[in-house]
């Protein structure tokens, strides 16, 4: 059986409409330690990883490792028919293994909603990535900025044109784009230390200059969720899709990773 | 222009 409960408004429901205008589909592991989801956008640009550990929620059982398709914008047509103060309950019975129950409780408990949302199958969102500790060490350079500074960048740049170069070395960061009807090129100079302030733009790692071409109308989607945290992180590498992060908690995170445009 | 590659280019298929 599994079972988690959360108050309408929380974090994963911010994350799930945040996350729609990307993904349909999406594959959801559980464990005991926590609710991860895997998805790919319709056009298969980004990958998106993340993971709820399980002391986020309200309570959190889990009795066995279970693994569904779910179609998200289906689950969030429903979570928005909560009321305020209601509690969310999202579970799966052993018995029945072909829908979720999603039930809302008013907060006086005198009105209960269940909902049964058939799973789908999205296996073919499942992709093979390395352990993520693994794969940081190969990103060239890895920075933080403030995720109202990010979301302000894309969209001053997407004024301009449809992509955005990301450059980045020791002295700037910089977010640059050239369109018909102009450029625009937003510079920051990065603080460079292993903690970073919550208002400033800060290098943590960084092994050698890099730059990618990035399409905005992925990386405006990445900002919309990361509005819902203070800080993101955005690692850059030749070899690696762009990645995107933000943390959830301790141990939890959504991560991003686009591929970046190739000029042949 | 620079062109869009998949993300599969990048990873596997699980």
């Amino acid at each position: 059986m599994f079972e988690l409960t959360m108050a309408k408004g929380s974090i994963l429901q911010g994350v799930l409409e945040a996350i729609l205008d990307l993904v349909n589909v999406a594959n959801v592991d559980c464990s005991s330690k926590g609710f991860s989801l895997q998805a790919l956008d319709t056009e298969h640009v980004v990958f998106l990883s993340l993971f709820f550990p399980s002391e986020v929620f309200r309570s959190y059982r889990c009795d066995e490792d279970c693994s569904m398709g779910i179609a998200i914008a289906d689950m969030v047509d429903l979570l928005r028919a909560s009321n305020d103060g209601d509690i969310i309950t999202i579970k799966v019975t052993d018995q029945n293994f072909e829908d979720i129950t999603i039930t809302f409780e008013s907060p006086d408990k005198t009105k209960t909603t269940d909902m049964d949302l058939q799973l789908v199958d999205a296996r073919s969102h499942r992709l093979k990535i390395s352990e993520w500790h693994d794969m940081e060490s190969e990103y060239q350079a890895i920075f933080c900025m403030p995720s109202a500074q990010f979301m302000l960048n894309c969209k001053s740049l997407s004024v301009i044109d449809d992509d955005v170069v990301i450059r980045v070395n020791e002295e700037v960061i910089s977010f640059s784009t050239k369109g018909k009807s102009g450029c625009v090129n937003i510079s920051h100079v990065p603080n460079k230390t292993d903690n970073p302030e919550k208002a400033s733009v800060t290098l943590t790692h960084m092994r050698g200059p890099v730059s990618l071409t990035l399409n905005l109308r992925y990386m405006k989607s990445c900002a919309k969720v990361s509005t819902l945290f203070d800080q993101v992180k955005i690692g850059l590498s030749t070899k690696l899709p762009l990645m995107v992060e933000c943390k959830i908690a301790e141990k939890g995170y959504i991560r991003y990773f686009v591929a970046p445009k190739i000029t042949e | 222009g620079p062109k869009q590659p998949t993300i599969t280019n990048y990873f596997g298929r699980a």
